[in-house]
Protein backbone atom coordinates (compact mmCIF):
# COMPACT_ATOMS: atom_id res chain seq x y z
CA UNK A 1 0.00 0.00 0.00
CA UNK A 2 1.61 2.92 -1.23
CA UNK A 3 0.28 6.71 -1.04
CA UNK A 4 -0.03 7.83 -4.51
CA UNK A 5 -1.77 11.09 -4.15
CA UNK A 6 -0.74 14.31 -2.79
CA UNK A 7 -5.04 14.45 -1.86
CA UNK A 8 -4.55 12.57 1.82
CA UNK A 9 -8.32 11.83 2.13
CA UNK A 10 -7.94 9.85 -1.74
CA UNK A 11 -4.67 7.82 0.01
CA UNK A 12 -6.79 6.68 3.09
CA UNK A 13 -9.19 5.79 0.90
CA UNK A 14 -6.61 3.34 -1.23
CA UNK A 15 -5.49 2.60 2.09
CA UNK A 16 -8.82 1.63 3.14
CA UNK A 17 -9.05 -0.57 0.12
CA UNK A 18 -5.89 -2.38 0.80
CA UNK A 19 -7.37 -3.35 4.16
CA UNK A 20 -10.59 -4.41 3.23
CA UNK A 21 -9.00 -6.60 0.23
CA UNK A 22 -7.04 -8.07 2.97
CA UNK A 23 -10.38 -9.64 4.89
CA UNK A 24 -9.44 -7.73 7.68
CA UNK A 25 -13.88 -6.44 7.37
CA UNK A 26 -15.36 -3.27 8.01
CA UNK A 27 -15.32 -2.38 10.94
CA UNK A 28 -11.79 -3.33 11.84
CA UNK A 29 -10.62 -1.60 8.95
CA UNK A 30 -12.60 1.76 9.96
CA UNK A 31 -11.39 1.61 13.37
CA UNK A 32 -7.58 1.29 12.36
CA UNK A 33 -8.14 3.89 9.43
CA UNK A 34 -9.82 6.21 12.06
CA UNK A 35 -6.78 5.44 14.11
CA UNK A 36 -4.14 6.62 11.29
CA UNK A 37 -6.16 9.53 10.26
CA UNK A 38 -5.71 11.00 13.53
CA UNK A 39 -2.37 10.24 14.26
CA UNK A 40 -1.44 11.70 11.16
CA UNK A 41 -3.51 14.89 11.81
CA UNK A 42 -0.79 15.83 14.62
CA UNK A 43 2.18 15.65 11.59
CA UNK A 44 2.75 18.92 10.20
CA UNK A 45 4.23 16.73 7.04
CA UNK A 46 3.55 13.38 6.09
CA UNK A 47 5.62 10.93 4.22
CA UNK A 48 4.97 7.58 2.91
CA UNK A 49 7.41 5.86 5.55
CA UNK A 50 5.22 7.46 8.27
CA UNK A 51 1.94 6.37 6.93
CA UNK A 52 3.50 2.75 6.20
CA UNK A 53 5.00 2.09 9.93
CA UNK A 54 2.22 3.90 12.03
CA UNK A 55 -0.06 1.58 10.14
CA UNK A 56 1.95 -1.36 10.89
CA UNK A 57 2.03 -0.36 14.72
CA UNK A 58 -1.75 0.29 14.34
CA UNK A 59 -2.31 -3.51 13.09
CA UNK A 60 -0.17 -4.92 15.84
CA UNK A 61 -1.08 -3.48 18.64
CA UNK A 62 -4.22 -6.06 17.14
CA UNK A 63 -2.42 -8.93 17.31
CA UNK A 64 -1.73 -10.83 20.45
CA UNK A 65 1.14 -10.91 22.84
CA UNK A 66 1.01 -14.43 23.74
CA UNK A 67 2.91 -17.89 23.37
CA UNK A 68 3.27 -18.91 19.98
CA UNK A 69 4.37 -22.20 21.10
CA UNK A 70 2.79 -26.06 20.68
CA UNK A 71 2.63 -27.16 24.18
CA UNK A 72 5.21 -28.43 25.89
CA UNK A 73 5.04 -31.01 28.66
CA UNK A 74 6.61 -34.25 30.98
CA UNK A 75 3.75 -36.33 29.72
CA UNK A 76 2.00 -37.30 26.64
CA UNK A 77 1.12 -33.58 25.00
CA UNK A 78 -2.00 -34.57 22.09
CA UNK A 79 -2.97 -32.05 19.73
CA UNK A 80 -6.00 -31.99 17.68
CA UNK A 81 -6.82 -30.76 14.34
CA UNK A 82 -10.26 -29.14 14.08
CA UNK A 83 -12.11 -27.59 11.72
CA UNK A 84 -14.08 -26.73 8.31
CA UNK A 85 -13.74 -29.34 5.35
CA UNK A 86 -11.42 -29.28 3.30
CA UNK A 87 -9.47 -26.12 5.02
CA UNK A 88 -5.74 -29.07 5.58
CA UNK A 89 -5.97 -30.38 8.46
CA UNK A 90 -4.83 -33.35 7.39
CA UNK A 91 -1.86 -32.11 5.36
CA UNK A 92 -1.19 -29.56 8.93
CA UNK A 93 -1.05 -32.30 11.23
CA UNK A 94 1.56 -34.30 9.01
CA UNK A 95 3.74 -31.23 8.69
CA UNK A 96 3.50 -30.79 12.07
CA UNK A 97 4.49 -33.86 12.79
CA UNK A 98 7.83 -33.45 10.66
CA UNK A 99 8.26 -30.25 12.95
CA UNK A 100 8.06 -32.43 15.87
CA UNK A 101 10.59 -35.22 14.71
CA UNK A 102 12.85 -32.81 13.33
CA UNK A 103 12.69 -31.73 17.28
CA UNK A 104 13.78 -35.05 18.16
CA UNK A 105 10.29 -35.48 19.47
CA UNK A 106 8.98 -39.33 19.29
CA UNK A 107 5.15 -38.74 17.69
CA UNK A 108 2.22 -41.11 16.84
CA UNK A 109 -1.13 -40.73 14.39
CA UNK A 110 -4.50 -41.21 15.04
CA UNK A 111 -7.30 -40.93 12.13
CA UNK A 112 -10.32 -40.23 13.56
CA UNK A 113 -12.13 -38.81 10.59
CA UNK A 114 -13.44 -42.30 9.48
CA UNK A 115 -16.47 -40.65 7.53
CA UNK A 116 -15.02 -39.03 4.44
CA UNK A 117 -13.74 -41.41 1.48
CA UNK A 118 -10.13 -42.64 1.61
CA UNK A 119 -9.33 -40.10 5.10
CA UNK A 120 -8.11 -43.52 6.44
CA UNK A 121 -5.96 -44.07 3.61
CA UNK A 122 -4.66 -40.33 3.24
CA UNK A 123 -3.33 -39.91 6.47
CA UNK A 124 -1.78 -43.76 6.79
CA UNK A 125 0.20 -42.55 3.30
CA UNK A 126 1.49 -39.78 5.34
CA UNK A 127 2.21 -41.76 8.28
CA UNK A 128 4.35 -43.95 5.64
CA UNK A 129 6.56 -41.09 4.77
CA UNK A 130 6.96 -39.33 7.93
CA UNK A 131 8.12 -43.29 9.20
CA UNK A 132 5.53 -42.79 11.99
CA UNK A 133 2.36 -45.25 13.61
CA UNK A 134 -1.19 -44.76 12.51
CA UNK A 135 -3.61 -45.39 15.10
CA UNK A 136 -6.82 -46.29 13.17
CA UNK A 137 -10.47 -48.24 12.82
CA UNK A 138 -12.69 -48.92 10.07
CA UNK A 139 -14.32 -46.63 8.27
CA UNK A 140 -18.16 -45.82 10.19
CA UNK A 141 -16.69 -46.34 13.94
CA UNK A 142 -16.93 -44.24 16.40
CA UNK A 143 -14.25 -41.68 16.15
CA UNK A 144 -13.82 -40.97 19.65
CA UNK A 145 -13.32 -44.88 20.66
CA UNK A 146 -10.42 -44.18 18.24
CA UNK A 147 -8.92 -41.95 19.92
CA UNK A 148 -8.83 -43.27 23.33
CA UNK A 149 -7.50 -46.21 21.55
CA UNK A 150 -4.70 -43.80 20.43
CA UNK A 151 -4.18 -42.52 23.50
CA UNK A 152 -3.70 -45.56 25.60
CA UNK A 153 -1.59 -46.96 22.47
CA UNK A 154 0.27 -43.57 23.01
CA UNK A 155 0.78 -43.99 26.79
CA UNK A 156 1.64 -47.69 26.34
CA UNK A 157 4.35 -46.76 23.87
CA UNK A 158 6.59 -43.45 25.83
CA UNK A 159 5.19 -41.19 22.87
CA UNK A 160 6.14 -36.99 23.46
CA UNK A 161 3.08 -35.97 20.69
CA UNK A 162 0.23 -37.83 19.32
CA UNK A 163 -1.52 -36.19 16.72
CA UNK A 164 -5.53 -36.67 15.99
CA UNK A 165 -7.17 -36.01 12.54
CA UNK A 166 -10.40 -35.22 12.75
CA UNK A 167 -13.44 -35.18 9.92
CA UNK A 168 -14.15 -31.75 8.68
CA UNK A 169 -17.00 -30.08 10.21
CA UNK A 170 -19.25 -27.17 9.63
CA UNK A 171 -19.66 -24.87 12.76
CA UNK A 172 -23.59 -24.91 12.51
CA UNK A 173 -24.10 -28.50 12.05
CA UNK A 174 -25.13 -29.34 15.55
CA UNK A 175 -24.73 -33.29 15.29
CA UNK A 176 -21.21 -32.89 14.54
CA UNK A 177 -20.16 -30.10 16.72
CA UNK A 178 -21.52 -32.45 19.48
CA UNK A 179 -19.49 -35.50 17.84
CA UNK A 180 -16.42 -33.25 18.36
CA UNK A 181 -17.34 -31.95 21.55
CA UNK A 182 -17.31 -35.89 22.50
CA UNK A 183 -13.88 -36.81 20.95
CA UNK A 184 -12.39 -33.52 23.51
CA UNK A 185 -14.31 -34.90 26.01
CA UNK A 186 -12.34 -38.57 26.04
CA UNK A 187 -9.35 -36.74 25.38
CA UNK A 188 -9.70 -35.13 29.04
CA UNK A 189 -10.90 -37.90 30.11
CA UNK A 190 -7.57 -39.88 29.59
CA UNK A 191 -4.45 -36.61 29.99
CA UNK A 192 -4.26 -33.46 32.05
CA UNK A 193 -6.75 -31.11 30.31
CA UNK A 194 -3.33 -29.09 30.14
CA UNK A 195 -1.94 -31.81 28.18
CA UNK A 196 -4.86 -31.25 25.51
CA UNK A 197 -3.75 -28.66 22.69
CA UNK A 198 -7.00 -27.93 20.03
CA UNK A 199 -5.78 -26.58 16.79
CA UNK A 200 -8.15 -24.96 14.51
CA UNK A 201 -7.10 -25.21 10.84
CA UNK A 202 -8.27 -21.66 8.76
CA UNK A 203 -8.20 -21.71 5.24
CA UNK A 204 -6.21 -18.51 4.45
CA UNK A 205 -8.80 -17.21 1.63
CA UNK A 206 -11.67 -17.51 3.80
CA UNK A 207 -13.33 -14.42 4.44
CA UNK A 208 -15.18 -12.90 7.18
CA UNK A 209 -17.23 -16.53 7.65
CA UNK A 210 -13.90 -17.38 9.23
CA UNK A 211 -13.96 -15.14 12.27
CA UNK A 212 -17.39 -16.90 12.80
CA UNK A 213 -16.13 -20.23 12.66
CA UNK A 214 -13.66 -19.49 15.46
CA UNK A 215 -16.10 -18.20 17.35
CA UNK A 216 -18.47 -21.22 16.93
CA UNK A 217 -15.62 -23.77 17.28
CA UNK A 218 -13.77 -21.86 20.68
CA UNK A 219 -17.54 -21.76 22.40
CA UNK A 220 -17.94 -25.49 21.34
CA UNK A 221 -15.16 -26.82 22.68
CA UNK A 222 -12.17 -24.34 23.18
CA UNK A 223 -8.90 -23.27 21.13
CA UNK A 224 -5.43 -22.79 21.88
CA UNK A 225 -4.69 -22.17 18.92
CA UNK A 226 -4.92 -21.81 15.10
CA UNK A 227 -2.83 -22.88 12.04
CA UNK A 228 -3.91 -20.42 8.86
CA UNK A 229 -2.88 -22.77 5.67
CA UNK A 230 -2.61 -21.78 2.02
CA UNK A 231 -0.67 -18.31 2.33
CA UNK A 232 1.18 -18.88 -0.16
CA UNK A 233 -1.69 -18.05 -2.50
CA UNK A 234 -2.55 -14.75 -2.51
CA UNK A 235 -4.58 -14.20 0.10
CA UNK A 236 -4.46 -12.08 2.75
CA UNK A 237 -5.71 -13.74 5.49
CA UNK A 238 -6.65 -10.54 7.59
CA UNK A 239 -9.23 -11.85 9.34
CA UNK A 240 -7.12 -13.58 11.95
CA UNK A 241 -6.13 -9.92 13.40
CA UNK A 242 -9.98 -9.94 13.79
CA UNK A 243 -9.85 -13.18 15.58
CA UNK A 244 -7.15 -12.52 17.77
CA UNK A 245 -8.16 -9.49 18.57
CA UNK A 246 -11.83 -10.25 19.81
CA UNK A 247 -11.39 -13.89 20.73
CA UNK A 248 -7.70 -13.62 22.38
CA UNK A 249 -6.84 -17.02 19.99
CA UNK A 250 -2.91 -16.96 18.71
CA UNK A 251 -2.54 -17.84 15.91
CA UNK A 252 0.42 -20.43 16.05
CA UNK A 253 1.63 -21.40 12.36
CA UNK A 254 1.21 -21.14 9.07
CA UNK A 255 0.91 -23.18 6.05
CA UNK A 256 3.06 -22.38 2.71
CA UNK A 257 2.62 -25.63 0.80
CA UNK A 258 1.27 -28.75 -0.21
CA UNK A 259 4.52 -30.51 0.96
CA UNK A 260 5.66 -31.52 4.46
CA UNK A 261 7.96 -28.94 5.13
CA UNK A 262 6.09 -25.84 4.46
CA UNK A 263 4.57 -25.32 7.84
CA UNK A 264 6.32 -22.19 9.85
CA UNK A 265 5.98 -20.04 13.07
CA UNK A 266 3.60 -17.07 12.62
CA UNK A 267 5.65 -14.20 12.79
CA UNK A 268 3.28 -11.13 13.65
CA UNK A 269 5.72 -8.79 11.95
CA UNK A 270 6.04 -10.81 8.97
CA UNK A 271 2.54 -10.88 8.55
CA UNK A 272 1.46 -7.47 8.89
CA UNK A 273 4.40 -6.73 6.50
CA UNK A 274 3.52 -8.85 3.99
CA UNK A 275 -0.36 -7.28 4.61
CA UNK A 276 0.75 -3.51 3.76
CA UNK A 277 2.69 -4.47 0.62
CA UNK B 1 -32.30 -7.44 7.31
CA UNK B 2 -31.32 -4.47 5.20
CA UNK B 3 -34.59 -4.04 4.51
CA UNK B 4 -35.73 -3.45 7.96
CA UNK B 5 -33.03 -1.15 8.31
CA UNK B 6 -33.67 1.06 5.74
CA UNK B 7 -37.40 1.38 7.26
CA UNK B 8 -35.58 3.82 9.55
CA UNK B 9 -33.01 5.38 7.40
CA UNK B 10 -36.09 6.57 5.09
CA UNK B 11 -38.75 7.81 7.81
CA UNK B 12 -37.55 11.47 6.75
CA UNK B 13 -38.05 11.42 3.23
CA UNK B 14 -40.81 9.34 2.72
CA UNK B 15 -43.79 11.10 0.82
CA UNK B 16 -40.50 12.84 -0.78
CA UNK B 17 -41.63 11.17 -4.55
CA UNK B 18 -37.93 10.58 -5.49
CA UNK B 19 -34.96 9.15 -5.10
CA UNK B 20 -31.87 12.21 -5.35
CA UNK B 21 -28.44 12.53 -4.65
CA UNK B 22 -29.16 13.28 -1.54
CA UNK B 23 -31.27 10.82 0.38
CA UNK B 24 -29.28 8.38 -1.60
CA UNK B 25 -26.00 8.61 -0.07
CA UNK B 26 -27.03 6.66 3.97
CA UNK B 27 -28.95 3.94 1.89
CA UNK B 28 -25.87 3.13 -0.55
CA UNK B 29 -23.65 3.29 2.33
CA UNK B 30 -25.47 0.46 4.19
CA UNK B 31 -25.92 -1.57 1.14
CA UNK B 32 -21.99 -1.10 0.26
CA UNK B 33 -21.54 -2.44 4.21
CA UNK B 34 -23.35 -5.18 3.88
CA UNK B 35 -21.91 -6.39 0.74
CA UNK B 36 -18.37 -6.34 1.81
CA UNK B 37 -19.30 -7.93 5.24
CA UNK B 38 -20.44 -10.63 3.40
CA UNK B 39 -17.84 -10.82 1.18
CA UNK B 40 -18.27 -9.08 -2.25
CA UNK B 41 -14.96 -7.86 -3.25
CA UNK B 42 -14.10 -4.09 -2.79
CA UNK B 43 -13.37 -3.01 -6.01
CA UNK B 44 -16.50 -5.16 -7.57
CA UNK B 45 -18.64 -3.47 -4.49
CA UNK B 46 -17.22 0.11 -5.82
CA UNK B 47 -18.33 -0.53 -9.45
CA UNK B 48 -21.72 -2.20 -8.91
CA UNK B 49 -22.66 0.21 -6.14
CA UNK B 50 -21.98 3.22 -8.70
CA UNK B 51 -23.91 1.71 -12.14
CA UNK B 52 -27.18 1.10 -8.94
CA UNK B 53 -26.70 5.36 -8.18
CA UNK B 54 -27.02 5.82 -11.66
CA UNK B 55 -30.16 3.52 -12.04
CA UNK B 56 -31.57 4.82 -9.33
CA UNK B 57 -31.24 8.47 -9.35
CA UNK B 58 -34.39 10.49 -10.13
CA UNK B 59 -36.39 6.92 -9.91
CA UNK B 60 -40.10 7.96 -9.26
CA UNK B 61 -41.30 6.00 -5.80
CA UNK B 62 -44.65 5.75 -5.42
CA UNK B 63 -46.09 6.97 -1.78
CA UNK B 64 -47.04 3.58 -1.21
CA UNK B 65 -43.42 2.52 -0.42
CA UNK B 66 -40.60 4.52 1.02
CA UNK B 67 -37.66 5.28 -1.07
CA UNK B 68 -35.54 3.21 1.23
CA UNK B 69 -38.04 0.13 -0.11
CA UNK B 70 -37.25 1.20 -3.32
CA UNK B 71 -33.49 1.41 -3.59
CA UNK B 72 -33.11 -1.70 -2.33
CA UNK B 73 -35.47 -3.00 -4.25
CA UNK B 74 -33.11 -1.98 -7.60
CA UNK B 75 -30.14 -3.43 -5.80
CA UNK B 76 -31.42 -6.62 -5.39
CA UNK B 77 -33.27 -6.85 -8.85
CA UNK B 78 -29.95 -5.65 -10.39
CA UNK B 79 -27.73 -8.76 -7.65
CA UNK B 80 -30.17 -11.14 -8.83
CA UNK B 81 -29.82 -10.24 -12.95
CA UNK B 82 -25.66 -10.13 -12.51
CA UNK B 83 -25.92 -13.90 -11.16
CA UNK B 84 -28.71 -14.99 -13.28
CA UNK B 85 -26.28 -15.38 -16.77
CA UNK B 86 -27.81 -17.14 -20.09
CA UNK B 87 -29.74 -20.16 -19.36
CA UNK B 88 -26.70 -22.38 -17.26
CA UNK B 89 -27.94 -25.64 -18.10
CA UNK B 90 -25.85 -28.80 -17.63
CA UNK B 91 -26.07 -30.96 -20.81
CA UNK B 92 -28.49 -34.21 -20.41
CA UNK B 93 -29.45 -35.11 -23.66
CA UNK B 94 -26.45 -35.12 -26.12
CA UNK B 95 -24.82 -38.62 -27.04
CA UNK B 96 -21.42 -37.84 -25.49
CA UNK B 97 -20.18 -35.45 -23.50
CA UNK B 98 -17.22 -34.08 -21.03
CA UNK B 99 -17.08 -31.99 -18.22
CA UNK B 100 -13.58 -31.17 -15.94
CA UNK B 101 -13.53 -29.64 -12.85
CA UNK B 102 -11.03 -27.35 -11.61
CA UNK B 103 -10.38 -24.96 -8.53
CA UNK B 104 -8.27 -24.19 -5.68
CA UNK B 105 -7.44 -26.89 -3.21
CA UNK B 106 -9.77 -28.39 -0.93
CA UNK B 107 -12.75 -26.67 -2.64
CA UNK B 108 -14.51 -29.51 -3.08
CA UNK B 109 -13.78 -30.99 -7.18
CA UNK B 110 -13.51 -34.60 -6.22
CA UNK B 111 -16.58 -34.40 -3.60
CA UNK B 112 -18.60 -32.47 -6.64
CA UNK B 113 -17.59 -34.91 -9.61
CA UNK B 114 -19.56 -37.62 -7.60
CA UNK B 115 -22.33 -35.60 -7.03
CA UNK B 116 -22.18 -34.62 -10.78
CA UNK B 117 -22.32 -38.18 -11.46
CA UNK B 118 -25.10 -38.94 -9.52
CA UNK B 119 -27.08 -36.27 -10.97
CA UNK B 120 -26.60 -37.58 -14.83
CA UNK B 121 -26.62 -40.91 -13.36
CA UNK B 122 -30.85 -39.88 -11.73
CA UNK B 123 -30.96 -38.54 -15.61
CA UNK B 124 -30.44 -42.19 -17.11
CA UNK B 125 -26.94 -41.37 -18.21
CA UNK B 126 -23.83 -43.68 -17.68
CA UNK B 127 -20.72 -41.90 -16.46
CA UNK B 128 -17.32 -42.39 -16.05
CA UNK B 129 -14.95 -40.46 -13.43
CA UNK B 130 -11.80 -40.05 -14.23
CA UNK B 131 -9.36 -39.46 -11.00
CA UNK B 132 -6.44 -36.92 -13.03
CA UNK B 133 -5.09 -35.79 -10.00
CA UNK B 134 -1.79 -37.42 -9.69
CA UNK B 135 -0.29 -35.54 -7.05
CA UNK B 136 -2.86 -35.21 -3.72
CA UNK B 137 -2.13 -38.59 -0.97
CA UNK B 138 -4.71 -41.07 -2.14
CA UNK B 139 -6.79 -38.96 -4.17
CA UNK B 140 -7.69 -42.01 -6.45
CA UNK B 141 -8.52 -43.76 -3.93
CA UNK B 142 -10.82 -41.19 -2.71
CA UNK B 143 -12.66 -41.12 -6.62
CA UNK B 144 -12.49 -44.74 -6.62
CA UNK B 145 -14.53 -45.13 -3.57
CA UNK B 146 -16.60 -42.26 -4.44
CA UNK B 147 -17.12 -43.96 -8.00
CA UNK B 148 -18.70 -47.13 -6.13
CA UNK B 149 -20.86 -44.94 -4.04
CA UNK B 150 -22.33 -43.96 -7.33
CA UNK B 151 -22.40 -47.05 -9.06
CA UNK B 152 -20.38 -45.48 -12.18
CA UNK B 153 -17.47 -46.26 -13.90
CA UNK B 154 -13.72 -45.53 -12.69
CA UNK B 155 -10.44 -44.96 -14.56
CA UNK B 156 -7.23 -43.85 -13.74
CA UNK B 157 -3.75 -45.15 -14.82
CA UNK B 158 -1.97 -46.00 -11.31
CA UNK B 159 1.39 -44.87 -11.65
CA UNK B 160 1.34 -42.24 -13.83
CA UNK B 161 1.78 -38.66 -13.06
CA UNK B 162 0.94 -36.92 -16.54
CA UNK B 163 -2.37 -36.37 -16.43
CA UNK B 164 -3.14 -35.61 -20.00
CA UNK B 165 -2.17 -39.17 -20.44
CA UNK B 166 -4.76 -40.61 -18.11
CA UNK B 167 -7.49 -38.72 -19.71
CA UNK B 168 -6.66 -39.49 -23.25
CA UNK B 169 -7.29 -42.92 -22.40
CA UNK B 170 -9.84 -42.08 -20.23
CA UNK B 171 -11.78 -40.77 -23.10
CA UNK B 172 -11.07 -43.47 -25.36
CA UNK B 173 -12.14 -46.30 -23.29
CA UNK B 174 -15.30 -44.14 -22.46
CA UNK B 175 -15.99 -43.98 -25.86
CA UNK B 176 -15.35 -47.86 -26.57
CA UNK B 177 -17.83 -48.72 -23.76
CA UNK B 178 -20.30 -46.25 -24.86
CA UNK B 179 -20.35 -44.08 -22.07
CA UNK B 180 -22.34 -40.76 -22.27
CA UNK B 181 -20.75 -38.31 -19.26
CA UNK B 182 -16.97 -38.26 -18.74
CA UNK B 183 -16.46 -36.15 -15.25
CA UNK B 184 -12.38 -35.60 -14.82
CA UNK B 185 -11.47 -34.66 -11.69
CA UNK B 186 -8.41 -32.80 -11.25
CA UNK B 187 -6.00 -31.63 -8.79
CA UNK B 188 -6.42 -28.53 -6.99
CA UNK B 189 -3.78 -25.58 -7.33
CA UNK B 190 -3.43 -22.11 -7.14
CA UNK B 191 -3.98 -19.70 -9.79
CA UNK B 192 -0.33 -18.13 -9.44
CA UNK B 193 1.09 -21.70 -10.26
CA UNK B 194 1.83 -20.85 -13.67
CA UNK B 195 2.93 -24.34 -14.34
CA UNK B 196 -0.01 -26.23 -13.40
CA UNK B 197 -2.13 -23.86 -14.44
CA UNK B 198 -0.55 -24.44 -18.24
CA UNK B 199 -1.22 -27.58 -17.34
CA UNK B 200 -4.79 -27.15 -16.87
CA UNK B 201 -4.72 -25.16 -20.21
CA UNK B 202 -3.40 -28.31 -21.92
CA UNK B 203 -5.29 -30.53 -20.27
CA UNK B 204 -8.64 -28.30 -21.78
CA UNK B 205 -7.19 -28.19 -24.72
CA UNK B 206 -6.72 -32.12 -25.27
CA UNK B 207 -9.99 -33.11 -24.27
CA UNK B 208 -11.97 -30.19 -25.53
CA UNK B 209 -14.68 -30.67 -22.25
CA UNK B 210 -17.68 -29.56 -23.03
CA UNK B 211 -18.18 -28.28 -19.34
CA UNK B 212 -15.43 -26.38 -17.65
CA UNK B 213 -16.36 -25.98 -14.47
CA UNK B 214 -14.72 -23.65 -11.67
CA UNK B 215 -15.47 -25.27 -8.42
CA UNK B 216 -15.45 -22.61 -5.52
CA UNK B 217 -15.68 -22.58 -2.14
CA UNK B 218 -18.86 -20.35 -0.93
CA UNK B 219 -16.55 -19.15 2.16
CA UNK B 220 -13.89 -17.29 -0.41
CA UNK B 221 -13.23 -14.08 0.69
CA UNK B 222 -11.73 -11.04 -1.02
CA UNK B 223 -9.45 -13.00 -3.10
CA UNK B 224 -12.20 -14.70 -4.92
CA UNK B 225 -11.53 -12.06 -7.59
CA UNK B 226 -7.72 -12.65 -8.19
CA UNK B 227 -8.62 -16.57 -8.22
CA UNK B 228 -11.50 -16.37 -10.58
CA UNK B 229 -9.82 -14.14 -12.96
CA UNK B 230 -6.82 -16.25 -13.50
CA UNK B 231 -8.84 -19.43 -14.12
CA UNK B 232 -10.86 -17.63 -16.62
CA UNK B 233 -7.83 -16.27 -18.26
CA UNK B 234 -5.90 -19.81 -18.88
CA UNK B 235 -9.21 -21.87 -19.19
CA UNK B 236 -12.52 -20.85 -20.88
CA UNK B 237 -15.05 -21.65 -17.96
CA UNK B 238 -18.38 -22.83 -19.01
CA UNK B 239 -19.56 -22.39 -15.43
CA UNK B 240 -19.32 -21.82 -11.50
CA UNK B 241 -20.09 -24.61 -8.56
CA UNK B 242 -20.28 -22.89 -5.49
CA UNK B 243 -19.77 -25.35 -2.29
CA UNK B 244 -20.34 -25.32 1.22
CA UNK B 245 -23.39 -23.50 0.86
CA UNK B 246 -24.98 -25.56 3.97
CA UNK B 247 -22.49 -23.08 6.19
CA UNK B 248 -23.49 -19.98 7.15
CA UNK B 249 -20.99 -17.38 5.35
CA UNK B 250 -23.33 -14.97 3.28
CA UNK B 251 -21.16 -15.98 -0.06
CA UNK B 252 -20.59 -12.53 -1.35
CA UNK B 253 -17.97 -14.34 -3.84
CA UNK B 254 -21.10 -15.90 -5.41
CA UNK B 255 -21.70 -12.23 -6.65
CA UNK B 256 -17.48 -11.22 -7.17
CA UNK B 257 -17.18 -14.50 -9.39
CA UNK B 258 -20.32 -13.84 -11.24
CA UNK B 259 -19.04 -9.95 -11.96
CA UNK B 260 -15.55 -10.61 -13.02
CA UNK B 261 -16.43 -13.68 -15.12
CA UNK B 262 -19.49 -13.54 -16.63
CA UNK B 263 -20.08 -17.03 -16.00
CA UNK B 264 -23.05 -18.78 -14.75
CA UNK B 265 -22.79 -20.28 -11.37
CA UNK B 266 -24.88 -23.63 -12.33
CA UNK B 267 -25.12 -26.11 -8.86
CA UNK B 268 -24.50 -25.39 -5.49
CA UNK B 269 -22.86 -28.04 -2.88
CA UNK B 270 -25.11 -28.03 0.21
CA UNK B 271 -23.32 -30.94 1.96
CA UNK B 272 -20.96 -34.04 1.69
CA UNK B 273 -23.51 -36.54 0.72
CA UNK B 274 -24.23 -37.23 -2.69
CA UNK B 275 -27.51 -36.29 -2.91
CA UNK B 276 -26.06 -32.60 -1.27
CA UNK B 277 -26.24 -31.11 -4.73
CA UNK B 278 -29.00 -28.53 -6.34
CA UNK B 279 -29.76 -25.89 -9.19
CA UNK B 280 -28.51 -22.27 -7.83
CA UNK B 281 -30.76 -19.98 -7.58
CA UNK B 282 -29.89 -16.34 -8.23
CA UNK B 283 -32.41 -15.02 -5.89
CA UNK B 284 -32.26 -17.15 -2.79
CA UNK B 285 -28.44 -15.99 -3.14
CA UNK B 286 -28.89 -12.58 -3.68
CA UNK B 287 -30.88 -12.26 -0.33
CA UNK B 288 -28.52 -14.49 1.48
CA UNK B 289 -25.86 -12.31 0.37
CA UNK B 290 -27.85 -9.03 1.54
CA UNK B 291 -28.62 -10.68 5.01
N1 LIG C 1 -1.17 -24.49 -1.41
C1 LIG C 1 -1.48 -25.04 -0.23
N2 LIG C 1 -2.28 -26.11 -0.20
C2 LIG C 1 -2.55 -26.68 0.99
C3 LIG C 1 -2.04 -26.15 2.21
N3 LIG C 1 -2.50 -26.94 3.22
C4 LIG C 1 -3.25 -27.90 2.66
N4 LIG C 1 -3.29 -27.75 1.30
C5 LIG C 1 -4.00 -28.55 0.32
O1 LIG C 1 -5.38 -28.41 0.58
C6 LIG C 1 -6.06 -29.60 0.19
C7 LIG C 1 -6.89 -30.11 1.38
O2 LIG C 1 -5.99 -30.54 2.39
P1 LIG C 1 -6.44 -31.61 3.49
O3 LIG C 1 -5.29 -31.74 4.42
O4 LIG C 1 -6.95 -32.86 2.85
O5 LIG C 1 -7.64 -30.84 4.16
P2 LIG C 1 -8.60 -31.34 5.31
O6 LIG C 1 -8.95 -30.19 6.14
O7 LIG C 1 -7.99 -32.49 6.04
O8 LIG C 1 -9.86 -31.82 4.48
P3 LIG C 1 -11.10 -32.68 5.02
O9 LIG C 1 -10.53 -33.75 5.89
O10 LIG C 1 -11.73 -33.21 3.80
O11 LIG C 1 -11.96 -31.74 5.76
C8 LIG C 1 -4.99 -30.59 -0.25
O12 LIG C 1 -4.92 -30.52 -1.66
C9 LIG C 1 -3.72 -30.03 0.38
O13 LIG C 1 -2.56 -30.37 -0.34
C10 LIG C 1 -1.19 -24.98 2.15
O14 LIG C 1 -0.71 -24.43 3.14
N5 LIG C 1 -0.95 -24.48 0.91
N1 LIG D 1 -20.40 -29.39 4.09
C1 LIG D 1 -19.96 -29.54 2.84
N2 LIG D 1 -18.78 -30.14 2.65
C2 LIG D 1 -18.35 -30.29 1.37
C3 LIG D 1 -19.08 -29.83 0.25
N3 LIG D 1 -18.38 -30.14 -0.87
C4 LIG D 1 -17.25 -30.76 -0.46
N4 LIG D 1 -17.24 -30.85 0.90
C5 LIG D 1 -16.19 -31.40 1.76
O1 LIG D 1 -15.06 -30.58 1.60
C6 LIG D 1 -13.86 -31.37 1.79
C7 LIG D 1 -12.96 -31.21 0.58
O2 LIG D 1 -13.59 -31.83 -0.52
P1 LIG D 1 -12.76 -32.48 -1.72
O3 LIG D 1 -13.76 -32.98 -2.69
O4 LIG D 1 -11.73 -33.43 -1.21
O5 LIG D 1 -12.04 -31.18 -2.26
P2 LIG D 1 -11.04 -31.07 -3.49
O6 LIG D 1 -11.29 -29.78 -4.17
O7 LIG D 1 -11.13 -32.27 -4.36
O8 LIG D 1 -9.63 -31.03 -2.77
P3 LIG D 1 -8.20 -31.15 -3.48
O9 LIG D 1 -8.28 -32.29 -4.44
O10 LIG D 1 -7.24 -31.39 -2.39
O11 LIG D 1 -7.96 -29.84 -4.16
C8 LIG D 1 -14.34 -32.79 2.04
O12 LIG D 1 -14.40 -32.97 3.44
C9 LIG D 1 -15.73 -32.81 1.45
O13 LIG D 1 -16.57 -33.77 2.04
C10 LIG D 1 -20.35 -29.17 0.50
O14 LIG D 1 -21.06 -28.72 -0.40
N5 LIG D 1 -20.73 -29.05 1.81
MG1 LIG E 1 -8.67 -34.40 6.38
MG1 LIG F 1 -9.69 -33.60 -4.93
Amino acid sequence: ILPTSTDWEENLEQIEEALIESDLGVDLSMNVLEKLRSQLNLLKEINNDDVFNKMGNILKKHLLNSSRELKEKDSLVVVIFIGINGTGKTTTLAKTALNLLNSNKKVMLAACDTFRAAAIEQISLWGEKLNVNVIKGNYGSDAASIAFDAIDSAKAKNMDYLLIDTAGRLHNSKELMEELKKIIRICNNKIPVDNLEKLFILDGTTGQNGFHQAKAFSESVGINGIVVTKLDGTAKGGIVIAIEDQLQIPVKYIGVGEEMEDLIPFNPDYFIDAMLK
Amino acid sequence: SISERFQGIFKDIRGMGKITDKNIQEPLREVRKALLEADVNYKVVKKFMASVKEKSLGEKVLTSITPGQKIVKIIYDEMVSLMDQEKGEIDIKSGFSSLMLVGLQGSGKTTTAGKLSSYFKKNDLSTMLVAADTKRLAARQQLKTIADQVGSDFFTIEDEVNPVLIINAAKETAQKKGIRRLIVDTAGRLHVENELMEELASIQKNLIPDEVLFVADATTGQDAVNICKEFNSFLTLSGIILTKMDGDARGGAAMSIAYTTGKTIKFVGIGEKLGDFEPFYPDRMASRILG
